[in-house]
């Protein structure tokens, strides 16, 4: 059954205020990237992760300073177990998370665990 | 998440999405936000695929993250992933998948990806994405480029677990829309993104269908909190596709 949340919380749809908050413009607020099917696998992803480079880190890092004060070895856990999962992966996803790995500098088993983070959330 | 595929009444599709991500994951105590959805804000990109020297299909991304939660393919079809969460879930495909016991199945955002590379029409990604082997459970909202061509896969590891299709088995014959429960399936109480949902639809009416209408949609609260990094808005017959930074400042429920 719905329950209402409390007030300032609960729902609001902003159409029955006649309001439109849709601007067309703030899409161009996101950057655009070519992802060239035709390079090798290991090359497609570098000049995206080279922009993002400290924002993939950051974020990887966030998840571990949260997870480890719970599972004090998880690093470890991630870095070898996640790491020597890496090298089954299918192709090309493989070689595209070896190339993001190797041109940002972030172990391996951390940028497949952020890829694969989908079926570990679903628990 | 929330997911709606919605026609308009010259029969053009609109497929949209709030992208809901960072849930238990840290509290920012200083903005209020979940920490991990106030750094996926700022990384988020999107994609032209090139093929062959052209463009194949569109996707938007999170930087270093190389499947695919939403994508279109210009002139054929759309497609969304929204969790679906089950007992038999990622954990217990990834232990199959580790044991030899599942070496076919597919990664949940690979599969979405392998579509949109592979398949050309509304019907053979609705195929694909319905009977191909998996990992992980998903909800697969798929929209196509004619009228009532809107779907929600409910997809189990071995098997499509539901399928809801407009103006077949949908509760509304101009739209679907999908949150993170079963269609046949009230929503936790307290997690009820349907309800506020599809009153909003309901107020926007099939006439108000467009990427403001649905984009208005989508910025209200409930569907809008303070999970929601972005909305795409999506097209495929005019092969429109937009990204738009979403945040729900202030007073906002947390999912």
């Amino acid at each position: 059954k719905h329950v209402d949340l409390p007030k300032p919380f609960a729902d609001d749809c902003i159409l029955n205020d006649g309001k439109n908050v849709y601007d067309p413009s703030r899409q161009f607020d996101i950057p655009w990237f070519d992802v060239n099917l035709d390079a090798a696998p290991k090359d497609r992803w570098t000049h995206i992760a080279a922009v993002y480079k400290d924002d993939i880190n950051d974020l990887i890092q966030s998840l571990i300073n949260f997870v480890t004060p719970i599972f004090p070895g998880a690093l470890e856990f991630v870095d070898h177990t996640f790491g020597d999962m890496g090298s089954k992966l299918p192709m090309p996803y493989r070689d595209e998370i070896q190339g993001i790995s190797d041109a940002t500098g972030i172990p391996l088993g951390r940028i497949v665990v952020y890829n694969i983070f989908y079926e570990i959330f679903t628990v | 998440c929330t997911s709606i595929v919605a026609q308009d009444p010259q029969g053009h599709l609109v497929h949209a999405r709030n992208l809901d991500f960072g849930l238990f994951l840290g509290w920012d105590m200083n903005s209020h936000e979940w920490t991990v959805s106030e750094k996926l804000r700022k990384m988020i990109i999107n994609v032209n695929w090139i093929k062959n020297g052209k463009l194949l299909f569109k996707s938007n991304e999170f930087a270093g993250y190389i499947g695919i939660y939403n994508g279109m393919k210009p002139n054929a079809f759309s497609l969304t992933c929204d969790d679906r969460f089950q007992k038999a879930g990622g954990y217990y495909g990834i232990i199959k998948w580790l044991l030899g016991l599942e070496p076919e199945s597919r990664w949940m955002s690979w599969l979405s990806r392998e579509t949109l590379e592979n398949c050309n029409s509304y019907a053979e990604a609705k195929e694909h994405l319905m009977n191909t082997p998996m990992l992980s459970p998903v909800y697969f909202i798929l929209g196509g480029i004619n009228p009532k061509e809107g779907a929600i896969i409910a997809r189990s590891l071995n098997s499509t677990a539901l399928l809801t299709e407009m103006g077949v088995n949908s509760a509304n014959d101009w739209y679907v829309l999908e949150t993170n429960y079963d269609q046949d399936t009230e929503p936790l109480y307290l997690d009820d993104r349907d309800t506020p949902g599809n009153n909003c639809m309901h107020k926007l009416t099939k006439d108000g269908v467009s990427f403001q209408g649905i984009f208005n949609v989508l910025s209200s609260r409930t569907n809008l909190n303070k999970l929601t990094t972005y909305t795409v808005l999506m097209s495929t017959y005019d092969s429109r596709f937009e990204t738009i930074l979403q945040s729900c400042p202030g007073e906002c429920w947390p999912w």
